[in-house]
């Protein structure tokens, strides 16, 4: 158990590496955007998640970044990183700036369900359409 | 693996598009790999069936928990991880963020680094908050973005005391259906109550009664109270606790009682006091006999009540409606008559016929319901007739469903009754 020395546990020291990484840039952003369901998974790693049979796609950590978190990105995946960004603003009740602020940085680091916000499977009118599934034959 | 049910054996897609289970009553388990360090096995099992019951209470479906029969006839496993946990492929990211998620098949995971506690604790994360938030997911609710909604993907600080609100009332209800069964009796309980100034109040409460359980329905929220249905004799003492047959409230100027009617006998009720009378002013015993109290009343009936406007009791009992003058103490002449003719159809054929199963004036409706089965008919009033001549005296206007009017009187397991 958590080392605890006040009888209500109210000074449970909790290891560092069991401290979820706080979301600080966008690099962290755009994982937590892909995550839930806000950026969908692009036609190459739509086949990885059909071939491999989840329909979740575990963070690709190798998208490359630069020293501050900015991420290398094309022009059309900005976009798709903009309005992601702006949709996530949207459903949490925050100002729609499509800009990594302040305060969507603290909605993104808050208490949440780890079920995805969108559908993040890539055909929802599977038949057994579902948020986390894994289907061991490959070829459903 | 985390043990992966079948995932469309026992689920079929409802209206919406969204999963829904095929069967009503569910099996639930938390799984013994799967305990919390943080709160006693105890406390976490009763904070699960707590939230089953909170989704029983709004919904036709019930909850039952099971630890006995093979795993995967156990529709919803339970389990606390960290980090890579339960053969689950979606690994926890440790204390802050994601606290739980729903797996479609019917497992639910909690992060065991958060800081759950329970309902009483206004610190760390609502346990309770959040299996209800999971449960909804694998009933087949999605995240919803409405402020006041327990399918908020976000965590809000534990409100004193949370509860499911209209919509994710209706969100439930769309999957699986509104709540419809029959009722042994409905009524208004009418109740006085001394203002500080000295004056009286008069109040009416509104209760469903089913065989031995009661809900209290808040008319001016649409729905029962939280928490119920409860057992009989926790709200009123004395009376079978298997249920009653009929309720009858006589209120004139002269005399005032409180009966309840169960077989062959009946009990007069204390309202001052809240519970049965053991003898009245008389020294007479209850329960008395009906033939006794009511002569020329057969018994047992099906249902009563009491007509202010002419001070008689109205009995029915099958095909047949029996008037009883309080006056007089006696059957008024005439009667027994077929309810077809007292209480008829306005539209021809819309008729309960008999075996009504409570004869019910509501003070909210200022109208009389016959409820039979899952519908209800309402009785035309005097004033209704006053507009619309033709209509009949005391004519019964076409059915509806008691659903669509009293909304979320919803059995609970009986395993969960006395939470």
């Amino acid at each position: 158990e958590k080392l605890f020395h006040n009888r209500d546990h109210s000074d449970m020291q909790i290891p560092t590496s069991h401290q979820a990484p706080v979301i600080t840039d966008e690099y962290e952003a755009e994982l937590f955007l892909s995550r839930y369901g806000f950026i969908k998974p692009t036609q190459r790693e739509e086949i990885q998640m059909k071939q491999s049979g989840i329909s979740f796609m575990p963070l690709s950590r190798d998208i490359p970044k630069t020293s501050h978190g900015k991420v290398h990105k094309s022009e059309s995946e900005s976009q798709a990183f903009v309005s992601a960004l702006k949709e996530f603003q949207m459903a949490s009740g925050l100002p729609v700036t499509g800009v990594f602020d302040d305060a969507t940085k603290d909605a993104m680091n808050k208490p949440r369900c780890g079920v995805p916000d969108k559908e993040t499977d890539p055909n929802p009118h599977l038949e057994n359409k579902s948020l986390l599934t894994i289907s061991n034959d490959t070829h459903k | 693996n985390s043990s992966l049910g079948n995932p469309t054996g026992n689920r079929n897609s409802s209206k919406s598009g969204y999963m829904a289970f095929s069967k009503d009553v569910l099996r639930w388990r938390l799984i013994g790999e799967g305990y919390s360090s943080q709160l006693t096995v105890d406390e976490q099992r009763y904070i699960f069936r707590l939230a089953f019951r909170m989704w029983s209470e709004v919904s036709p479906l019930e909850f039952v928990e099971d630890t006995w029969s093979p795993l995967e006839d156990v529709d919803i496993k339970l389990g606390f991880g960290t980090g890579r946990h339960l053969g689950c492929n979606q690994k926890f990211d440790g204390t802050g963020q994601e606290f739980a998620h729903a797996w479609f098949l019917g497992d639910i995971h909690f992060d065991d680094d958060e800081h759950f506690t329970g309902p009483s604790s206004h610190t760390g994360i609502s346990l309770l908050k959040v299996a209800v938030h999971e449960i909804g997911h694998v009933l087949g609710l999605p995240h919803i973005y409405r402020p006041g909604s327990i399918m908020q993907p976000s965590y809000l600080p534990h409100e004193s005391s949370f509860e499911m609100d209209w919509m994710d009332r209706k969100a439930i209800q769309h999957l699986y259906g509104g709540c419809k069964g029959r009722f042994s009796t409905v009524f208004d309980w009418i109740r006085k109550e001394k203002t500080p100034y000295g004056d009286v109040k008069i109040r009416f409460n509104t209760y469903f009664m089913r065989d031995g359980w009661y809900w209290l329905y808040e008319n001016r929220n649409n729905r029962t109270r939280y928490g119920d249905p409860v057992a009989l004799q926790i709200g009123w003492h004395g009376i079978p606790s298997d249920g009653v047959d009929a309720y009858v409230h006589v209120w004139s100027r002269r005399r005032e009682a409180v009966y309840f009617f169960k077989g062959l006998q009946f009990w007069r009720y204390d309202s001052e006091n809240d519970r049965v009378f053991r003898h009245d002013s008389e020294g007479r015993r209850y329960p008395r006999l009906i033939s006794e109290g009511f002569p020329g009343i057969p018994s047992p009936i099906d249902s009563a009540f009491y007509d202010r406007r002419d001070s008689h009791i109205y009995f029915f009992r099958r095909a047949q409606v029996y008037a009883f003058s309080v006056e007089t103490n006696s059957l008024a002449s005439g009667f027994p008559k077929h309810i077809r003719d007292v209480f008829p159809p306005v539209e021809s054929g819309d008729h309960p016929d008999g075996s009504i199963d409570a004869a019910y004036f509501s003070y909210s409706h200022n109208a009389l319901f016959l409820l039979k089965g899952t519908r209800f008919w309402r009785v035309v009033g005097s004033r209704e007739r006053w507009r619309r001549p033709f209509l009949p005296r005391n004519g019964l206007m076409p059915h509806k469903e008691v659903d669509q009017q009293w909304f979320d009187i919803c059995d609970v397991h009986p395993t969960s009754l006395k939470l």
